[in-house]
């Protein structure tokens, strides 16, 4: 999960 | 309805000005604009019904594996019917065949041509490009799967809404012609995603941290 940092960061913020 | 009212409005090229390279200016904007629309993607991908509902690890493969199919739905329906077989990244980047060749880009522009060319050929309608968008983001062959169920049930409410759509115009062919054009899509975004490693690998283009990361997904 590390490794795809600004994705998860960007799925958790929301819309 | 819903799919054509969330399609975000098409992103402008911001030319890059780092470099006196011509091939290498319009690499590095073709890279930006790419970092950009990712983030408008992953904004929409959120919107569509029921892809919030999934888990965040399955969210997550979906768009690891679906975001290039769904960033080239939009550059293939862009460019249809252009003169000079122009491929329209955006409205201010418009990269014909030499000018892409130019930038080690020959293969992405002949792949991007023919899905071009396919989807004009099928006479797209924006309901079925923006539910093709969808659905190229929903059909992952992603594996491992953290809730199996929820994301057949997200496939299928898109795939039903396109069965709706395309019998309300009796046109009882269309939807099958559409799932079947996907491995076209699948095979071109392979391509881009092999043309776009090999940017970074082998001529050291920089690109963006998001782009990487969503490129790396992929390697």
């Amino acid at each position: 999960k590390e490794k795809h940092k600004i994705l998860h960061q960007l799925l958790q913020n929301s819309t | 309805s819903h799919l054509l009212l969330t399609e975000p409005t098409p992103l402008a090229a911001n030319q890059d000005d780092s470099t006196n390279d011509g091939s290498l200016r319009t690499l590095l904007t073709l890279c930006d604009l790419l970092n950009r629309e990712l983030l408008v993607l992953i904004g929409w991908a959120k919107q569509i019904p029921g892809f919030s509902g999934l888990s965040l690890v399955d969210q997550m493969s979906l768009l690891q594996s679906g975001w290039m199919e769904a960033l080239l739905v939009g550059v293939a329906w862009r460019s249809q019917g252009m003169p000079g077989e122009e491929l329209v990244f955006a409205g201010n980047l418009r990269l014909d065949e030499a000018q892409c060749r130019a930038a080690g880009l020959a293969d992405l522009y002949e792949a991007l041509r023919h899905l071009t060319s396919k989807y004009q050929a099928m006479n797209l309608t924006p309901e079925e490009v923006v539910t093709l968008k969808a659905m190229a983001l929903a059909n992952s062959d992603a594996d491992p799967v953290d809730c199996p169920d929820s994301v057949q049930r997200f496939q299928d409410e898109l795939h039903e809404a396109l069965q709706e759509y395309e019998l309300s115009r009796r046109e009882q062919h269309r939807a099958g012609r559409l799932l079947m054009s996907l491995p076209l899509l699948r095979q071109t975004a392979d391509r881009a995603v092999q043309a776009f490693l090999q940017l970074h690998r082998h001529r050291c283009v920089p690109l963006h941290k998001l782009l990487l990361e969503m490129l790396d997904a992929k390697a």
